[in-house]
């Protein structure tokens, strides 16, 4: 089953 | 002091409504380049990314870089009493709580002001890494906000899967199967109708439908819309806003448990 991932995973905080 | 006026409240008013089902408040930053906008949605699956370009506006001052949080329900409210066709100008002076917007009509025999309270937004700015897109397709956007509303109704998910041939969209639920293709277009006598695939590698990845069709609402904004695909990472939808600037927005792909 497929979840959904948080955007956040894949960007950096500045 | 920073004032932006543009020549159609029209362009605002869709720009608004291409955000505001994601985001319920917004923190506008100004600068001399323009104005950019950067935030998550409440869930922080997608984000959305608005750049207005300085030179894009009919006049545009800004002495210091100025960050307005607004509540963008509140904005909604605001711009619902310009006129289509009305200059839009918004006014705020340095370090100032409140924005003003200024409508006037095209003859100048009305115009009409709201001052508006801006918010102390504690927002976090990401860094969007630069990426070699494996696919990125052009296409259409009432084409694309068809195809995600057709298959919003079979599934919660799309799967796009793109190859040289083509983009195949894909849902599948209870009722069964549902699978659209989209052949590159050979020769089209407008622009604004073709399908164009650059790709390099073959690409399939899974969306959630409801983040794609809040998307589809800078249709209006736009005739084409990009996808930009890549493995393993989030998917861009960009609609440029023409001699303006662009929206782009960021998708995190549903990924195997």
């Amino acid at each position: 089953k497929k979840v959904q991932g948080s955007i956040r995973n894949y960007f950096t905080s500045k | 002091m920073f004032e932006a006026r543009l020549g159609q409240a029209t362009i605002l008013k869709k720009i608004l409504d291409a955000i505001k089902d994601l985001l319920n408040e917004a923190t506008f930053d100004c600068s001399d380049s323009g104005i950019q906008l950067q935030a998550m949605d409440n869930s922080h699956v997608s984000l959305v990314s608005l750049t207005l370009r300085s030179d894009g506006f009919d006049k545009f001052r800004c002495d210091r870089n100025l960050s307005m949080g607004m509540n963008l329900g509140s904005m909604a409210k605001i711009l619902k009493c310009a006129n289509n066709e009305d200059n839009v100008t918004m006014k705020a002076q340095d370090n100032a709580d409140t924005v003003t917007i200024m409508f006037e009509s095209a003859n100048q025999e009305k115009v009409s002001d709201y001052e508006m309270k801006l918010m102390n937004l504690d927002q976090e700015h990401l860094g969007i890494p630069e990426t070699d897109f494996s696919c990125v397709v052009r296409m259409p956007a009432m084409e694309f906000a068809r195809i995600c509303r057709d298959l919003a109704q079979f599934s919660e998910s799309v799967v796009i899967c793109c190859t040289k041939e083509g983009v195949k969209f894909s849902a599948s639920g209870d009722v069964g199967t549902a699978n659209i293709k989209l052949a590159q277009t050979g020769s089209v006598d407008k622009e604004e109708e073709a399908v164009i695939i650059e790709m390099q590698e073959p690409v399939t990845l899974t969306f959630a439908c409801r983040y794609l069709n809040a998307f589809t609402k800078a249709t209006p904004l736009s005739t084409q819309v990009q996808l930009s695909m890549c493995a393993d990472v989030p998917l861009v939808v960009e609609y440029a806003i023409k001699d303006l600037g662009h929206i782009r927005y960021y998708l995190a792909p549903k990924i195997e448990d």
